[in-house]
């Protein structure tokens, strides 16, 4: 594993753990959008099929049930945690996130690396994730007051996008017939979903003023 | 692309 795929990584357990900060320590889900954390869930059931057949490290193991704990907790939180629910703002929340599923696994249908359900269920969720973070942004542009977990929260998000197209580059160009174009386009299109929000929050933080998305 | 098979990245 290299350097930039461990940052990744990280970057990714730091979005969850800076959330679940929020949503556990504060008890606070506010601009927080629970149709977002709702496709990750399902991105990561998906993904995550072979976790009990396929083993490939324990690292592996460990991240990936920490992803799939983290993240229907979360969801679980939001939902039903009797003072955190309160704090949900779904009038904002209106993201249509469930015509985003059918597209996915009909695209996985068509396109995948071979035709079988564990292969179908993976490229279902690179599709899936790749924008599963629409209806946050749809959230933070709505959101008046952003406060500084959710600006992290999505900052690490993005960042761990970047680091891993990083990797990518990185791997292509040490590892022997390194390429992977289902990975690969699904990622990009993912990371320029981010890069209107690292505009404003580079600029929020260069300026010192509070993150602001304009509508 | 064979390796890819294997899922290692998360």
């Amino acid at each position: 594993m290299n350097a930039f795929r461990l940052a990744g990584d990280m970057t990714h357990l730091l979005s969850v753990v800076v959330l679940l900060l929020k949503i556990h320590t504060i008890k606070s889900c506010a601009g927080i959008s629970l149709k977002t954390q709702e496709l990750y869930a399902l991105v990561f059931a998906a993904r995550y099929l072979d976790l009990f057949i396929h083993f490939i490290s324990l690292y592996n193991t460990v991240m990936k049930l920490v992803f799939l704990a983290s993240s229907f907790s979360i969801v679980w939180y939001m939902r039903r945690h009797k003072i955190v629910r309160r704090t949900y703002d779904k009038d904002h929340d209106t993201f249509r996130h469930h015509f985003l599923v059918l597209p996915c696994l009909a695209l996985a249908l068509l396109i995948n690396e071979r035709f079988t359900f564990r292969e179908v269920m993976w490229a279902f969720s690179i599709y899936l994730e790749a924008v599963a973070i629409l209806p946050q942004l749809v959230l933070l542009q709505r959101t008046r007051n952003i406060d500084n977990l959710t600006g992290q929260y999505v900052f690490f998000l993005g960042a761990y996008r970047v680091l891993y197209i990083l990797n990518w580059i990185y791997r292509y160009f040490t590892e022997p017939h390194f390429v992977h174009w289902i990975s690969w386009v699904a990622g990009i299109v993912q990371t320029l979903l981010y890069a209107d929000f690292f505009y404003y929050y580079i600029m929020s933080w260069k300026n010192n003023v509070k993150l602001e998305l304009p509508a | 692309s064979s390796n890819q098979r294997d899922h290692d990245e998360l």
